[in-house]
């Protein structure tokens, strides 16, 4: 049974992508079978993961209906983790995906084959920093939202906005089901009061779903995407690896609880 | 005579609203008159500055036509520095703006009359963090693009989105004369090897056109805008401060020597 899930925020620089990479490759390494799709243009989870940028590699065909997404998917450096990588051609996706018909479940139904076959169990969607079609699309293709909130004040501010955006999903019909799989609180700076007071005040919005590892500040979380290198790999004992480790350990303990 | 500055970086979280918001603040404060426009539907750089979301208060109706740019300006808590919020109308702003003739030029085309009247030195535009409709028009309207770059290895990589972009704007007539006012490297940590290889790095493609005042990595910065108060009112004496404003002097240096 594979699930979609989208990993989104509109709010810029919260930690999308690190913990996408970060997440997938340590659910890969719980023996979960993984695909990622890099569905923001800035093509960050493909330049972490390693991959150079290729013309045409990204989902922009299938999403156009030009080619099947399963002819897109590439192997990592993780033997259970593969992924869809982006490129610059995404950039145009938003316009041009606008136009056609069924523009918002364009990604649905072009990750529709690859779910039945049923490979994977879980696809993770990096969405880019915007509200438009693409991200739009992940939310309507996604089973379950797994929201990464930096221990910032403007954080905060963002959380009504995603609130409203998923009674809107639910609501439109878009996707009536989807729900939250959880929330992931980043970049947390033990040093400062801010960072307690934004973890206080999100568990206050969004109580149980809130995940009780959060991730702290950690240099070599942020070095890593510079080698192409998920932090598994690149330094596995640092106090950011083991925060990603121990939430996928909580993702697992708790798909199990439901 | 009145310059619109485009505060722009389709990167996320890299400091655009921080920037815009004290860059105006220390601009107005050395005896320049600022218009700040929030030009992002987060409306981060208007809670910034302490301002209450109002149903109707963004520019939104101006770039539909229905309501001229100059109703929407409001005062802030500095004597030179007005603003035009931000709220959730913006959200719609790029589906509704895309459907109308010259969809590019109606933020250029709401600003014309406010240029015209010479009464500010600088419109400074907060842009959201995408290519979208919305960053687009601000790019139409501005006359240079201020790029602040965080000293992180992704925003290395989103140099050259910004380079592609800057060149398809100029060379396709959208604005032929658009130019970098210049690149403000920020969240500086000086305990880290990355940040200077970035600056490093970014010198080395922008050479001249990158500030030499960095701003540093600063908690107070952060926590300023959950008071709604830019750092010269939080805490003028702390690093971020003295960083932004040497940061509005170099500007001001540099336009002189224009
Ligand atoms: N826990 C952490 N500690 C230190 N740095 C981090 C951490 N998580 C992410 N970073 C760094 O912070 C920056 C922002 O993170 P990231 O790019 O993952 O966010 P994002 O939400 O995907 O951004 P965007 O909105 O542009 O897609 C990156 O440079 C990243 O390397
Ligand atoms: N120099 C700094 N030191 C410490 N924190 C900073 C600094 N500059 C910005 N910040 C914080 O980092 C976060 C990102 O900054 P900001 O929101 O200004 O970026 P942005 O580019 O406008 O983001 P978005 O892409 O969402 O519009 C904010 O929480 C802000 O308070
Ligand atoms: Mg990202
Ligand atoms: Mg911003």
């Amino acid at each position: 049974m594979t699930r979609v899930i989208a990993v989104a925020n509109q709010k810029g620089g919260v930690g999308k992508t690190t913990t996408a990479i970060n997440m997938a490759a340590y659910l890969s390494d719980s023996r979960k079978k993984v695909l990622l799709v890099d569905l923001d243009p800035q093509a960050n989870a493909s330049s972490g993961l390693g991959l150079e940028r290729i013309e045409g590699a990204s989902i922009y065909e299938a999403l156009v209906g030009e080619s099947p997404a399963r002819d897109k998917i590439k192997r990592t450096a993780l033997d259970r983790l593969d992924i869809i990588p982006s490129e610059v051609d995404l950039c145009g996706a938003e316009i041009d995906v606008a136009r056609l018909d069924r523009h918002l479940f364009r990604f649905r139904e072009a990750l529709a084959p690859i779910v039945a076959e049923g490979v994977y169990d879980y696809i993770l969607v990096d969405c880019p920093p915007s509200l438009g079609i693409l991200t739009m699309n992940a939310l309507a293709a996604a089973d379950t939202l797994f929201i990464p909130i930096q221990c910032e004040y403007y954080a905060l501010e963002g959380l009504s906005i995603i609130s409203h955006l998923l009674r809107q999903i639910r609501e439109s019909g878009t996707n009536p089901n989807l729900a939250i799989e959880g929330i992931l609180m980043t970049m947390f700076d033990s040093r400062t009061n801010l960072s307690q007071q934004v973890v206080t005040e999100v568990k206050s919005h969004f109580g149980e779903l809130v995940y009780e590892n959060v991730i702290p500040r950690s240099v070599r979380l942020s070095e890593s995407p510079s080698y192409g290198q998920p932090i598994i790999l690149y330094d596995d004992h640092c106090p950011g690896a083991k925060a990603y480790r121990q939430a996928a350990r909580e993702w697992i303990r708790r798909e199990k609880q439901k």
